[in-house]
């Protein structure tokens, strides 16, 4: 068949990135826009992602399913979930 | 909902339009900002005033990826639309738009009207909401640009921070729920023309419909009469640029924004006997300066000039408006044709070939 060769493993590496800058985006404390600061990446990744499940009302698993990543490819908003 | 306080410490808010899409003409681009700014003032104290030099409180632009000094960066068409900082000084309150991205009036691509009002919500003090309803859900959700965009999450949380408008009651009440004006049953208390608008009345609410531009405005009645009742019955423009608001056996008479002192009265007072306790729809015929009042199933006929009720009335709707035949609703005059409303349909009338030109939905005055 000419259907694209499927790439699982290339497949993964783009969810676990897209995956890990949502998290670093939207579930990372944010400092203060006016003070140039880091931002505080305390909590896992798991953790993270259970609160972004939590909070889109997804089932809480800590594992980016594909319900997640459909909730992940959505437009939406810059600012972050949690609180800055 | 979510809120970054202490929001700003005053009401009155400057912003200002840095720079432009290249997808939408300027005017398409003041129009969405403003209309944008709209939705929250008309659940607030806030007062919003555009400048067009120096620093104001918001500041909008658009940009790609990383633009000038903000600490967040855009990522390209899709993805992240837009981002905003709660208020304060420096970037506080400041409202960034991702170029990258489609920006419309209409539903395709990026409606600029609904990301603005979800923005503007951030720098006024608002974070996310994880109500899938709320305004301030983080996903973009396209919604006809008629329909009031708040939902009771947005306005609680908003009101949480600034309280609710001067003359609006400071209690939510109890279903703050917003008529879908585009539903399929969606009905009306009363219509009338005001000058160039047509005027559509439900419970607490008001929408103000531009024929000709279709553009659609919601309000509290209360913001604009703050003396009127919600649950108004009957409603018309009589022939002296007034309005005449009817609520069981009383009405109120408006010109211009003033309700004329001494109102409300009874409606005995226009000849009804005492036996009409309210009135079903009303309407002025601008060629005639006749108006018919509709109860049930008859009507009266008033003479504006005279200022009196006619001699014998009351007669049979059906039988001098043919196709007629359910209680009116509401009515008002648009271009000579009369537009009778039941449940959630209206009829177009000819007066003069006395006969039913079309039969419509009730909301398709509202370009859904």
């Amino acid at each position: 068949s000419n259907a694209l060769p499927s790439h699982p493993e290339k497949d993964r590496k783009e969810d676990a990135k897209l995956v890990q800058d949502y998290l670093n985006k939207f579930y990372a404390v944010e400092t203060d826009p006016n003070q140039l600061g880091w931002k505080i990446n305390a909590e896992s990744t798991a953790e993270k992602l259970r609160k972004m499940q939590q909070f889109f009302g997804l089932k809480v698993t800590g594992k980016p399913d594909s319900e997640t990543l459909e909730m992940m490819k959505k437009p939406r908003c810059g600012v972050p979930d949690v609180g800055l | 909902y979510g809120v970054t306080l202490p929001g700003w410490k005053k009401n009155k808010i400057t912003y200002r339009i840095v720079n432009y899409t290249p997808d939408m003409s300027k005017e398409d681009v003041d129009k969405a900002i403003q209309k944008a700014f709209k939705v929250w003032s008309t659940v607030t104290p806030l007062i919003f005033t555009r400048i067009h030099e120096g620093i104001a409180d918001i500041m909008i632009a658009f940009g790609t990826k990383a633009h000038g000094h903000c600490p967040r960066y855009f990522d390209g068409p899709l993805g992240v639309l837009a981002h905003a900082f709660p208020p304060g000084n420096g970037f506080g309150g400041d409202v960034h738009f991702d170029e990258d991205e489609d920006w419309t009036t209409g539903s395709a691509g990026f409606n600029l009207f609904l990301v603005a009002a979800h923005e503007f919500g951030h720098a006024l003090g608002l974070s996310h909401s994880s109500d899938q309803t709320a305004l301030m859900f983080p996903n973009y959700a396209y919604v006809s640009p008629s329909a009031f965009p708040l939902s009771a999450d947005d306005i609680s949380g908003i009101q949480s921070i600034y309280g609710s408008r001067p003359n609006v009651p400071d209690k939510r009440p109890a279903n703050p729920t917003l008529p879908k004006i585009c539903g399929s049953q969606m009905t009306f208390d009363a219509v009338t023309t005001l000058r160039r608008e047509v005027i559509f009345l439900k419970g607490r609410h008001l929408w103000r419909v531009y024929p000709d531009n279709s553009e659609v405005e919601l309000e509290l009645i209360s913001t604009f009469w703050p003396t009127l009742p919600s649950g108004i019955q009957a409603v018309y423009e009589n022939m002296k640029d007034q309005i005449l608001f009817f609520k069981g056996n009383k009405f109120w008479v408006i010109s211009g924004h003033q309700v004329l002192l001494g109102y409300p009265k009874n409606i005995n007072t226009l000849g009804f006997p005492k036996g009409v306790k309210k009135i079903d729809a009303a309407v002025c015929n601008k060629n005639t300066g006749k108006t018919d009042f509709f109860i049930g199933d008859k009507y009266w006929r008033y003479d504006e000039n005279t200022q009196s009720m006619e001699r014998g009335y009351p007669r049979q709707t059906a039988n001098d408006f043919p196709g007629i035949n359910q209680k009116v609703d509401a009515v008002f005059q648009q271009k000579g044709f009369f537009y009778f409303f039941h449940g959630s349909k209206q009829w177009e009338f000819d007066p003069i070939a006395k006969k039913v030109t079309r039969e419509i939905k009730s909301n398709s005055w509202f370009n859904c």
